[in-house]
């Protein structure tokens, strides 16, 4: 466990609390895409199926748990609990995400390192977190009053997504044959879908305004 | 890297 690699779990974990905070506590999910919270559901359920076969450490299990509890309990709360449900913005997510799930299926099928069963849904996994966020962003987009705590999520998340490349830099200096290009790739791309938020993002802290994206 | 390392990150 390297600095970059903790400080990316800590800014993940941090980017879930936030948004559980604004379900929890303010009972709202106004511009939150349940189309992305469902495909994170959908990633954490099928790349943590190892819990159940091999152990790494306690963090790393007890952060598994954390991250899938807490992913379907925000997509529980968005679509079942009535206060929260009535603030979704249901007429502006309309993101067709569930064509993201076959071409990701496939492509774990084609595109692996191992052809096992954990093995290609692990996979498939990294696929499916690379183009999660989507739904998400263009959501963002056409939302007129961005929140600050929808948009500290965003930004906690791709921050994650930096912080584990520059984890990936490290460890592939200092371990030997550390080498994941499936991981890389997918990480790599993930992170690039988030360069037009931080741009606009980070305008809007420079210039102390609200966030808006343009349309 | 072997099987035990393959999948330590979250």
């Amino acid at each position: 466990m390297n600095i970059f690699r903790l400080a990316g779990d800590m800014t993940h974990l941090a980017s879930v609390l936030v948004l559980l905070l604004k379900i929890h506590t303010i009972k709202s999910c106004a511009g939150v895409s349940l189309k992305t919270q469902e495909l994170y559901a959908i990633v954490f359920a099928t790349r943590y199926l190892d819990i159940f076969t091999s152990f790494y450490s306690i963090y790393n299990t007890l952060m598994k748990l954390v991250f899938l509890g807490s992913s379907f309990s925000i997509v529980l709360y968005m679509k079942y609990h009535k206060t929260v449900h009535r603030s979704y913005d249901r007429e502006q997510d309309t993101f067709r995400h569930w064509f993201l799930v076959l071409p990701c299926l496939l492509l774990a099928l084609l595109i692996h390192e191992k052809f096992t069963f954990l093995e290609v849904l692990w996979t498939f996994s990294l696929y499916l977190e690379a183009v999660a966020i989507l739904p998400q962003l263009v959501l963002l987009q056409r939302t007129r009053n961005i929140d600050n705590l929808t948009g500290q999520y965003v930004f906690l998340l791709g921050g994650y997504r930096g912080l584990y490349i520059l984890n990936w830099i490290y460890r592939y200096f200092t371990e030997p044959h550390f080498v994941h290009w499936i991981t890389w790739i997918s990480g790599l791309v993930q992170t690039l879908l988030y360069a037009d938020f931080f741009f606009y993002y980070s305008q809007s802290w420079k210039n102390n305004k609200k966030l808006q994206l343009p349309a | 890297g072997d099987v035990a390392s393959q999948h330590d990150e979250l």
